[in-house]
């Protein structure tokens, strides 16, 4: 028996915004730690790696791993009909061929339930090696998507360029050239609003403007974005979900011809 | 200009 409950459901429904626009489909590996999904998208260009610590749930339950291969556009259509206030029960019986979705309003008054076919997915798993990253940039999410939505206005490519001055964000393209400096924030008051940069070597690497704005669909789990640079390595963008995860997005750089 | 790397390499498959 497996049965992840959650108050917040809200946060099901953010997530699979976050990750429907660059996967179809995906499995939901399920033990007693929690939920892991990752998976590359059709193109090996990137890769996405969830994880929901059963700690983080409400009511968690899973007496034996269970992998649930899923159609993603299904379940995003499944938790679009759960309101943004609604619980969110995930549950499926050992070796089933269905998972079910149960949405409970927070007056219990109303009460749904969806069950969907699993599929049989025969992915790869794959390791992630422990990186130490050049440069680590902590800032707020809706400034990285603000960043990438007007970038992207200007060519197809960003350069992100880290120093120890600051992150430069820049884009050329036929209308011209763009360019965004951000300096590291001088005085903290509130993290969330900061701009703050870890760095043993300055790196400038170059990335696809599209999966950059995939990835901001993550914004709303997360009031801060941390992005992680190494020379020739990806690119991870990673969103802290509070209290349960992360997400995670790797990208691989754009190389000189 | 530049072309698109790919993830194949960087992760190996467990």
């Amino acid at each position: 028996m497996f049965e992840a409950r959650l108050l917040r459901g809200s946060i099901l429904k953010k997530v699979l915004e976050a990750i429907k626009d660059l996967l179809t489909q995906a499995t939901f590996d399920c033990d007693d730690s929690g939920i892991q999904l990752q998976a590359m998208d059709n193109s090996h260009v990137s890769l996405v790696s969830l994880q929901l610590r059963a700690d983080g749930f409400d009511k968690y339950r899973c007496d034996r791993n269970i992998s649930m291969g899923m159609n993603l556009n299904s379940v995003a259509k499944i938790l679009k009909c759960a309101g943004d206030k609604d619980t969110v029960t995930m549950k499926a019986q050992d070796n089933a061929d269905t998972v079910t979705f149960v949405f409970e309003s927070p007056n219990q008054e109303k009460v749904s339930d969806y069950e969907m076919k699993l599929m049989n997915l025969d992915l790869e798993h794959l390791g992630i090696p422990e990186t130490e990253y050049s440069c680590t940039i902590r800032m707020p999410s809706a400034e990285f998507a603000r960043i990438c939505r007007d970038l992207s206005q200007f060519g197809d490519s960003m350069v992100i360029a880290c120093t120890k001055e600051g992150v430069k964000f820049s884009a050329t393209g036929e209308i011209g050239s763009a360019n965004i400096k951000l300096a590291q924030t001088a005085s903290v008051d509130k993290e969330e609003e900061a701009v703050i940069i870890e760095m043993d070597e300055p790196v400038t690497l170059t990335f696809a403007c599209q999966y950059l704005n995939y990835f901001t669909k993550a914004t709303s789990l997360s009031p801060q974005v941390q992005l992680s640079m190494s020379a020739d390595v990806p690119l991870v963008v990673e969103y802290r979900i509070q209290d349960i995860g992360h997400i995670r997005y790797y990208l691989a750089p754009k190389i000189e011809d | 200009s530049t072309t698109q790397g790919r993830l194949d390499g960087f992760f190996t498959v467990v």
